[in-house]
């Protein structure tokens, strides 16, 4: 119904509107329905970095996409927490600081939700609480083996 | 947490039974390129009711059964198994009673599909009303695959609008 | 004309046969004709990693599509290096150990190709003989800065 | 280096003339994210011919000027210019005689595109002859922007076709 998906639509944005300059350390962004009639209204995403004057996704970077793409994702996830989240390598594109604000982020929702990810990257893994190192000992099978901190790290490396 | 467990059999490169069990909230899988992590996730994706094969980075869907390698020769099945916590009832239906829930699916290469919830046999559908309302499901925004996650912000307006429909 | 499309079709393969191996540490991989008649023929790639028994591209993992993409893009080079070859954050899904084998084959084609490259990896970084670093001190306006390889791999990872 | 520097002014987030100039063959662009490096990308590729604004990340074609920030004001054309070592007389046509070959686009905010090839007003197509069988274009192998290196094998075997026939 109409006043169902204005409900979600606004607790969603509300929030959206709260973590992207979090996330970004500033700025702004926003949902913004594309039709005046809310049974069919389709929605697009604003976002404007700090300092930056534009607010198309289309001129974003390839790491400013992703980070706001992350907002977006917790956003949904804060309104109504699946129970649990999988990200596989979300934070390739992203330089070693925004990777540090992503994993603040993850951190602090991970009290209320599950993650289970994926990642290369050093600061990713470091936050990790439990560490499952997949191998190709044997060339084209999997296998699961138990590795430490610095195990995980070399393994990323290599 | 609420996912305990995954159980893979004849999954893709897990060729060989093997047991992952979840004991935190943030949890990390790593290895090296190709070792096989988003496989795991094409079979969380594939238990909890996938059914386009395209989307398992697969042309057909018997290509998710381990099909060999210079060592060793294809199998005959695939087997993937999620065990939930429910002790907080938050998964829906009518085994909400049950304070643990395993949900299996199992394919042959001959054939259909086999879905299990808690060992008996059930349908597709069942697997998919478990999760209906909880924000999970082969698609939605708790699974993001890999290389996909700016495809959010790039979908749509009208398929964004669906993402949050899931939502509410 | 058909001769001179087989001829050039027989050159990249024959090169991308030779790399492929040299940048998996193994394995094999081709380029094949999707038809007969050589005047609208399309072409389709076959690539096995080591160990592996699939051909089909849709089955590798992240890495492995960007590495055998990477050694089809310098087989393309090897017959007919354009003047300079531009890479922009290719590396991103590669574990370390494949951004070193990456590095390799780049440094030995940068014997006769110009490579300009962006990468936020500190491997890939190291490897450059010039380093050009941006800044948006003045947020939203680009400006160039002359880095070192301490402060590159700093700016890289903040 | 073929390509000695490369003159940006009023394009995208580089508003103030900047010299980026090329002395080995080993370059690397480092920045932290959003701080305009795959826009020095965009720059060559415009100037060479790129005729799409999709391609460009842009809208419009306008949308490559740069259109301020919270401090500026938007700016009222951007011009990039190329400046190629041609000693080995590899860039073909007439200008294959001059040692030194600069490519220049101009665009202002009412109109069409400007070329000049070392210095003297030229049309779009001669810009693309120059270029023309060296394996470089607008969207030839030897530009990979960014997230695009696995679509190249991922591409329909006619595309994958029409790559390699560059090459010839
Ligand atoms: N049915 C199958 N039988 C055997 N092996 C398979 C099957 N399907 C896929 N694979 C193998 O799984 C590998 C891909 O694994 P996956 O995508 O999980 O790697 P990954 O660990 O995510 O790597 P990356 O870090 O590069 O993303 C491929 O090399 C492929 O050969
Ligand atoms: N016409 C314009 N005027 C002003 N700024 C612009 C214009 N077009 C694009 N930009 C800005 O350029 C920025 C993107 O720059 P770019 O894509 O080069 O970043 P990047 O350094 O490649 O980052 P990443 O590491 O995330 O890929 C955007 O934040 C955008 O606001
Ligand atoms: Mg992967
Ligand atoms: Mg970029």
């Amino acid at each position: 119904t109409r006043a169902k998906f204005k409900e979600t639509f606004d607790q969603v944005n509300q929030t959206f509107e709260a973590y992207f300059p979090k996330i970004f350390g500033g700025g702004q962004a926003c949902l913004e329905l594309t039709g005046d009639e809310l049974l069919d209204a389709g929605i697009s995403v604003k976002a404007q970095p700090p300092g930056k004057r534009n607010t198309s996704i289309h001129v974003l970077s390839g790491g400013e996409k992703a980070l706001t793409a992350i907002a977006l994702v917790f956003s949904l996830f804060q309104l109504n927490p699946a129970p649990f989240c999988i990200l596989d390598e979300v934070d390739a594109p992203l330089d070693d600081a925004n990777v540090g604000r992503y994993c603040n982020l993850v951190k602090a929702m991970s009290e209320k939700v599950q993650f289970l990810f994926i990642s290369h990257n050093k600061i990713a893994i470091e936050m990790a609480k439990q560490l499952c190192g997949v191998t190709m000992h044997e060339p084209g099978v999997s296998r699961m083996v138990a590795v430490d901190i610095d195990e995980a790290i070399a393994m990323a490396e290599s | 947490t609420p996912l305990k467990s995954i159980k893979l059999s004849g999954f893709k490169s897990f060729v060989d039974p093997t047991l992952i069990t979840l004991t935190s909230n943030l949890t990390a899988i790593v290895g090296p390129n190709g070792c096989g992590k988003s496989n795991v996730v094409d079979a969380i994706r594939w238990v909890i009711g996938e059914s386009s094969a395209k989307n398992l980075r697969a042309e057909s869907m018997a290509d998710v059964i381990f099909n060999g390698t210079t060592n060793r020769k294809p199998v005959g099945q695939a087997s993937i198994e999620l065990t939930f916590d429910n002790t907080d009832g938050r998964l829906s239906s009518e085994y909400a009673k049950y304070n643990e829930i395993s949900v299996r699916r199992i394919l042959q290469r001959d054939g259909q599909s086999q879905y299990f919830l808690n060992g008996t046999r059930c349908r597709r559908k069942d697997i998919l009303d478990i999760f209906l309302g909880t924000g999970l499901g082969p698609r939605s925004y708790s699974i993001i695959e890999q290389g996909m996650i700016s495809r959010i912000i790039e979908a749509k307006p009208e398929d964004l609008r669906v993402f949050l429909e899931e939502t509410a």
